[in-house]
């Protein structure tokens, strides 16, 4: 919902409201993890950890339906709407330009609300293990949940393409967390 | 006079999970 900043101010300042607007974003990605049935019986510490690698992949996921891939644009919540280019001053385009890519891919399935929140609990399991303690307990939940995942499937039997196409966009994300979730943010210290 | 506090994204997010298991502790 977050506003990025309009023209006439300067680009750090651009930097804060941008930076500030993952605030939210990623406790909002907490609740969702709470509320996906079997996360919560994970150890609070495997919960963290798996939150901690998994949770850029799954805004990565959210913020699709901001990206328009055809008019190169990303309208935020408030409805401003930025163009790739403008976007650029904030010195994120590489990560924008795989954005796109990526929000062209997902969005070419066309899939439903339920569905793209069963896409995000996969996606959010299926993170990094490296600091899991339960690993079994994890890929307990991840393998109901790709059960679960088969859903679109059921709803599409003449389609039995789209299941593999969507686990294969975990790679994509993976790679977009690795090369991106360094990036840099701003803020404010007064 | 340092006025921002500069951090990644990754560790941005680490810090309001780690925040909010503390508060929900």
């Amino acid at each position: 919902a977050c506003p990025v900043a309009p023209a006439s101010r300067s680009s750090q300042e651009v930097w804060d409201s941008f930076s500030q607007c993952f605030t939210p974003a990623v406790r909002e990605v907490v609740e969702f993890a709470k509320s996906i049935p079997g996360f919560q019986s994970l150890s609070q510490h495997d919960q963290v950890m798996l939150l901690k690698s998994g949770t850029f992949q799954v805004l990565m996921v959210r913020f699709c339906s901001l990206f328009d891939a055809k008019e190169r644009a990303v309208t935020f919540l408030n409805g401003q709407t930025y163009s790739l280019a403008s976007l650029r001053a904030l010195g994120m385009g590489s990560l924008l330009d795989a954005m796109f890519d990526f929000s062209e891919k997902l969005g070419s399935m066309g899939l439903e609300p339920d569905e793209m929140a069963l896409f995000m609990a996969v996606v959010l399991v299926s993170a990094d293990r490296s600091g899991i303690v339960d690993v079994g307990a994890v890929e307990q939940l991840q393998e109901n949940l790709i059960k679960a995942l088969r859903l679109i499937t059921s709803r599409r039997p003449d389609d039995s393409t789209l299941f593999p196409k969507l686990l294969l966009r975990l790679p994509d994300l993976r790679t977009l967390n690795n090369h991106h979730s360094d990036k840099l943010l701003a803020f404010r210290i007064d | 006079p340092k006025t921002h506090r500069v951090m990644t994204l990754a560790d941005h997010i680490s810090h309001i999970i780690t925040q909010d298991f503390a508060r929900n502790q």
